[in-house]
């Protein structure tokens, strides 16, 4: 069960991860103007800019983050931003959007003159994130401790990014048990902040 | 890719944005 304080915290979380995302009207750009391939890659660095400052504004709500020391606060976004990206990217194409969004994401994507060498990989973990059918709380808690991994290069403070992670860490072993009862896959994977590591 | 981007720039920049308000 979920104490009351954990509770609290899933919802903050999950309310910040759902309150920040791409501006519309990049995504609007996304979906419905046709581009050629060097455009398709420039608005894809875009639209990585965006990601990173709506993935900062994400951290920045995660309860304690702004209490941690200035450097350590760039040091765990630095380090942990390629990694939170995919995995949004990855809840982004595995919820199915409507009127085959994905379908048009992809195809730009792979348009882009982007090398198949990483274009591959990254749609194989896409996919093998979709089938982990994980809900918005286990998305929003796993980027949250993603990002707030105390082994990240030049972190000075490592036990007060432990001190916040850890009861995050404790709360997805929870979630994920009461959400999938009979699919250990996702609970070993979820209990090792390292998945992402493995994955990339 | 992800240093070309000046990723810790964008960092600073939106770490700072309420700051700046």
């Amino acid at each position: 069960e979920l104490s009351q304080d954990q509770q609290v915290l899933i919802s903050y979380i999950v309310d910040a991860h759902n309150k920040h995302r791409i501006p519309q009207d990049m995504a609007r750009k996304l979906l419905q103007e046709q581009f050629n391939a060097e455009e398709n890659f420039l608005l894809l660095t875009e639209m990585a800019t965006s990601h990173v400052q709506v993935l900062v504004e994400f951290t920045k709500n995660i309860p304690g983050f702004q209490s941690l020391d200035h450097e350590d606060q760039i040091a765990l976004l630095k380090g942990s931003a390629v990694e939170a990206m995919f995995l949004r990217s990855a809840q982004v194409f595995s919820k199915k959007l409507p009127n085959g969004h994905t379908v048009v994401l992809e195809d730009r994507i792979r348009r882009s003159g982007i090398s198949e060498e990483f274009i591959t990989p990254m749609f194989n973990f896409y996919k093998s994130i979709g089938e982990l059918q994980m809900m918005q709380e286990e998305h929003a808690l796993l980027t949250a401790i993603t990002i707030l991994s105390p082994d990240r290069p030049y972190v000075k403070d490592q036990q007060a990014v432990e001190r916040l992670q850890e009861p995050m860490l404790e709360v997805l072993r929870k979630v994920c048990k009461l959400q999938h009862p009979t699919n250990p896959a996702l609970c070993t994977a979820s209990r090792s902040s390292r998945v992402m590591a493995h994955e990339r | 890719p992800a240093s070309n981007l000046g990723l810790e720039d964008i960092i600073r920049k939106a770490l700072m944005g309420n700051m700046e308000e």
